[in-house]
């Protein structure tokens, strides 16, 4: 799980 | 980087440059909620700030900045160069309804509380209603110009391809972010009585009109 946000993704 | 949300993205870009040029082509903004557009120019603003952090890719930058500048091109349009077209008394929606709320959820659930992950929360939260004004307009007006359902429909499976996207990378990188797939299902559960009335109506060659 991610703790952060995926900044990859628009 | 998968098909779906290779798709997505396009269908987001087709859907922001067919309104553009629908405005641009037509001098006229008639049929488009103004108010949902400011909402469009926020989240960008609000989601693409790392845009001064972190670079990811030319892809991501050049498509961060062509949804932001799109957004605001498209702003001013409505409310500056084709503001005569603009029709303020059917754009009637309560934006502070959505803002607010929002933005009291983006603060009390989000993934880390720092600044820019609430702004990232925010415009992920209020993305999913942004659209709520133009829906408003048209169920107010009781249709829609057929370039505008073309809008529409492109911006709709924008969100409802990043759902295949998140079930892939479940799948085969066992990602996923809890709050973009729920706000992701909301923002495509929002436009399915529409996406019937496209499939029904539009595709069959008439102009979605709505029984008074």
């Amino acid at each position: 799980e991610t703790i952060t946000s995926d900044k990859d993704e628009l | 980087m998968n098909i779906f949300r290779l798709t997505g993205d396009l269908s987001h870009l087709a859907a922001i440059i067919i309104l553009l040029l629908k405005i641009w082509k037509s001098r006229s903004c008639a049929g488009i909620s103004g108010k949902s557009q400011i909402l469009f120019a926020i989240v960008f603003t609000a989601r693409y700030l790392d845009l001064l952090t972190s670079f990811i890719s030319v892809y991501n930058t050049s498509m961060k900045v062509i949804y932001i500048g799109c957004a605001y091109a498209t702003v001013y349009l409505i409310y500056a160069k084709f503001r005569a077209t603009y029709d303020g008394n059917h754009d009637s929606f309560r934006v502070e309804f959505l803002v607010v709320p929002v933005g009291g959820l983006a603060v009390l659930i989000n993934h880390t509380f720092s600044p820019l992950e609430i702004l990232w929360t925010f415009s992920i939260y209020l993305e999913s209603v942004a659209i709520l004004p133009q829906l408003f307009m048209i169920s107010k007006t009781g249709e829609a110009e057929t370039i505008t359902t073309h809008y529409l429909f492109c911006l709709g499976m924008y969100r409802t391809l990043y759902l295949f996207n998140w079930v892939w990378r479940f799948y085969f990188e066992g990602f996923f972010d809890m709050i973009a797939i729920v706000a992701g299902l909301v923002q495509t559960v929002l436009y399915c009585d529409f996406f019937y009335l496209y499939v029904t109506k539009v595709l069959k060659g008439k102009k979605l009109s709505l029984p008074a």
